[in-house]
């Protein structure tokens, strides 16, 4: 009994939907996809997240640091119920972290997490929202391919390190994008430099630096400047671009 | 037809293996095993690194950044067969990267890329190797409990980073750890501190910085300068643990 068209009904009432990518781990895709929230949240949209990706932590926690309740509600009957995501921040959050109780995290590792992302998709109330982010897991693999697929109509945001063999990682998800006939709207060089403290200095930590690909933002590695700097390209070209 | 008895054989002959873990990608563990290896087979031992981290590139590329050629020779028959593993830089390196042509690196994903692992382990020439490290996946899923089963008596090195909950990834790799008997020999903190390269400033760039947990050894954002102490680290504590 596929969720599919359950899905494609759910997530046909929102007009925008962004999957942020990488091409690996630990390039800071989570945090840009929750400032991202945050920006847009902040230009009067109605955004939801949804956290799809189960290598790192909620991505609550990446939205408000000290995250009080992460419990969503189940409202109806047992065969025709809807999810109630909790809100963070003012934005909705999607994930399966949510619904399970604490220590049964476990259970939901090989195939029943898209079990588990397909009935989130397919029965939370996402009503009345604008923009649907996704936090998609890191890299171009089986699972970050069957999640692109329940959201064929979404537009692409690629972040990356400057780090050795950061172009191949790049292209490696543009391909992905493309392949999957997915609009690239943005590709973010985050842990761009480095700001000294003491004298100001602007640096690169990474190597990879010379092999950089021509991104549209380059953040540094400081989070409120960072996050201040992501803000001004939402509002600036980011809208814009999707207004047309 | 299971290799295992294949595998436990072959490796039996390696006198110490040590597999290299992380709770996240990008923390620099591939960084880490590469570095671990070029100190060790410095200090006079014959190394062979294991790359089984799928998630990044050939770890060939962190041991020496221009390589030539990985290209393994297989020698025997169909039905008895022995892959020679090519050298980089005097470390032999068994990767699925190297078996396979260009191009078709995607024919082993899913479960093909175990049946491939297992040959891999089972099949490569490993005589005459003093310590075998191995480059697992990130994370402590079910891709990395599959790897740890075939290598029951390695020693574990646990890298991280010290940003936000890292202190849950580190613990997560530790219970992992004990949940399979392998004794933790080190815990690496790495991306500890950058170094302004103008005034010599030495600051945190995680925030998560005050949640560390108590590491072994402290690397900074600065390759030549983390080998260096890496090195030191292996020789003043890493071979006494050993030896014991
Ligand atoms: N521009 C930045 N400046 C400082 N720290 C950052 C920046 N971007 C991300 N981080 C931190 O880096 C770590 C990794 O980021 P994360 O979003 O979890 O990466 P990913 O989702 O790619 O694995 C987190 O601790 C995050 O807070
Ligand atoms: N101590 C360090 N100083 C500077 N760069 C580092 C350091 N450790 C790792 N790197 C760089 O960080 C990037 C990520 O490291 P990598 O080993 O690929 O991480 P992982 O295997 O955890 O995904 C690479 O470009 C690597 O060269
Ligand atoms: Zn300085």
């Amino acid at each position: 009994l596929s969720l599919f068209p359950k899905i494609r009904e759910n997530l046909s009432q929102i007009p925008v939907k962004i999957a942020v990518m990488s091409g690996k781990g630990g390039v800071g895709k989570t945090t840009v996809c929750a400032w991202l929230a945050l920006s847009l949240k902040k230009l009067g949209f109605k955004v939801a997240v949804f956290d799809a990706d189960f290598t790192g932590p909620n991505i609550a926690y990446a939205i408000k640091e000290k995250v009080v309740s992460l419990k969503a509600k189940a409202v109806g009957t047992e065969d025709n119920y809807t999810i109630i995501p909790p809100e963070v921040d003012g934005i909705k959050v999607v994930s399966s972290s949510m619904i399970l109780d604490e220590g049964k995290a476990l259970i939901w590792r090989g195939p029943l997490k898209f079990k588990l992302f397909q009935e989130l998709l397919a029965f939370s109330d996402l009503r009345d929202v604008d923009i649907l982010l996704i936090d998609l897991p890191p890299g171009t693999g089986d699972e970050s391919l069957n999640l692109a697929q329940m959201i064929p109509d979404a537009k692409v945001i690629i972040v990356y390190q400057p780090a050795t063999l950061a172009v191949e990682d790049v292209k490696r998800s543009m391909d992905f994008a493309k392949t999957l006939n997915l609009e690239i709207l943005a590709i973010v060089e985050n842990f761009s430099y480095a700001v000294c403290p003491k004298c100001g200095e602007k640096f690169d930590i990474f190597d990879g630096a010379k092999l950089k690909v021509e991104p549209d933002l380059k953040l540094p590695i400081l989070k409120e400047k960072a996050f201040e700097e992501l803000f001004d390209f939402v509002q600036k070209k980011v809208i814009p671009r999707l207004k047309k």
